[in-house]
């Protein structure tokens, strides 16, 4: 449906502008080093089912793209951020995994190993986003393709609920698990989203409250 | 099953 190749799409789109703006600028400035191994524990996590189940091509592409593309971006970020004196990106992230680890113990499919790990990779998922929030308001302005990357990243999941509205009536089929994270995850931006709306959509600078 | 339908997604 429409929702989900719309919420995919600004998904790679996100990636796309995240990989250009560090090899362009040749430059970690104003990107988390940590929210972006977040996301490759996520997709590493999220998508071991790659090993044993098999939906469809563009499935299987998306996951290999998604966990390749990750981990790329950590080889470039990590290449960069050394050359930057002051790095804000200091956020505990023990305190976003130990959490999403106790989660996907308690609120998963069954209790075996891969359902805790996906369970796992959606509260995790939720709340990735946070030491890049952090760090954007700390250094309190940010490059406008920075913006751009964050709003599409957080656009993906927000098309997502729309997609499984969409599905329930036509497929008769929801899964509370990855709508509650997947609204959780949405909500995390919406702070972001309304100043985004505002600072950029208007073409003002940029600032969090 | 309702699983499945999910775990087509990304």
């Amino acid at each position: 449906n429409i929702f989900r190749i719309a919420g995919d799409l600004s998904h790679l789109v996100s990636i796309f502008i995240l990989i250009n703006t560090i090899n362009v600028k040749k430059s970690a400035q104003g990107i988390s080093l940590k929210t972006n191994i977040l996301y490759a524990v996520v997709f590493v996590t999220r998508y071991v089912d790659l090993l044993y189940s098999y939906t469809s091509l563009y499935n299987t592409l998306m996951k290999i793209f998604f966990i390749s593309s990750s981990i790329y971006t950590i080889v470039m970020l990590k290449k960069y951020s050394k050359n930057i004196q002051q790095y804000n990106d200091d956020f505990k992230i023990e305190y976003l995994i130990a959490p999403s680890f106790v989660l996907g113990l308690i609120f998963n499919h069954g209790f075996k190993f891969s359902e805790i790990l996906w369970s796992f990779s959606l509260w995790l998922e939720s709340v990735s986003i946070l030491p890049q929030l952090f760090m954007l308001q700390k250094s309190g302005e940010s490059q406008l393709l920075t913006t751009h990357y964050i709003f599409a990243l957080g656009l993906y999941r927000a098309l997502y609920i729309p997609n499984w509205i969409y599905r329930y009536f036509a497929e008769g089929r929801f899964d509370k698990l990855a709508i509650t994270t997947g609204i959780i995850q949405t909500l995390v931006y919406s702070d972001f989203f309304y100043v985004y709306y505002q600072k950029v959509i208007k073409n003002i600078g940029f600032s969090l409250p | 099953s309702i699983l499945s339908a999910i775990k087509d997604e990304l």
